[in-house]
């Protein structure tokens, strides 16, 4: 897997928040571990997680969309595999 | 609302369920009250039956575990993932597993098992996650008062696109 989620490098997130980000989406949104390694789909990726949850659509590691990555939840896919 | 797949559902309106183990943190007559009151408010709102049995092969088989359990989708200890379920088919399909590394509570407390468990008998019956905040299909949990509850419209469309509406005799 690569080593982390496309964010805006300003942001303050860490990398613990963006591994956990990661696995997030590979477990819920189905990141495709070859296309991946370059970080455009892992960002359309988390675009699509954000438009599920109706959040801001940025496709970078915010402090809202982290914190609906943080809650308990359902184990079943939202995108199946 | 929308659904698993479009041919996922089952071809009998009477189903059953077998509770294959009981978490320690509720007592049994307890888990048995909760997981028959959340079948109901899908039985409520469709044709659908719901009959446990205690032995055998159950449609839907519901049980308790932690980490790896049987299938391939281990679970992760306490909070993050509180528990999954396999749409309707033969074998593991229908089944729910719930964490057991989870606090379950029949209270506000920690985490409720009849909202999720009711959640979890969606994907069994053939819904898939909703993306109304205010569905029970939504995919993160939030508590909700449980007395007297009433399942949410979406969620109501949705069942009864699968299976039709409940026949008032």
């Amino acid at each position: 897997l690569p080593a982390a989620v496309p964010v805006n490098p300003k942001s303050e997130n860490n990398e613990g928040d963006f591994q956990f980000a990661e696995g997030y989406l590979n477990r819920f949104y189905t990141i495709s571990t070859v296309k991946s390694r370059s970080r455009g789909p892992v960002t359309e990726t988390l675009k699509r997680m954000q438009s599920f949850f109706k959040l801001n659509v940025t496709g970078t590691l915010d402090r809202e969309t982290m914190e609906v990555m943080k809650r308990p939840r359902c184990g079943v896919p939202d995108v199946a595999k | 609302y929308s659904f698993l797949s479009s041919n996922s559902k089952w071809s009998t309106n009477k189903i059953t369920y077998r509770i294959v183990n009981y978490t320690p943190d509720l007592t049994v007559a307890d888990v048995d009250q909760t997981i028959a009151k959340a079948f109901k408010v899908w039985s409520d709102v469709s044709p659908l039956t719901f009959t446990k049995i205690n032995s055998g092969t159950a449609d839907i088989m519901i049980s308790f575990g932690t980490k790896s359990h049987g299938d391939l989708f281990p679970f992760d200890g306490p909070s993050g993932t509180l528990a999954h379920a396999f749409g309707p088919g033969s074998d593991i399909g229908g089944d729910a597993h719930f964490d057991e590394d989870e606090t379950w509570t029949t209270t506000s407390r920690s985490i409720n098992l009849f909202l999720v468990a009711a959640h979890e008998f969606g994907h069994a019956l053939g819904l898939d996650h909703s993306t109304n905040p205010s569905a029970l299909m939504f995919p993160t949990y939030s508590y909700v008062p449980t007395e007297r509850y009433k399942l949410p419209t979406d969620d109501v469309n949705g069942i009864q696109a699968l299976y039709g509406k409940r026949t008032v005799i």
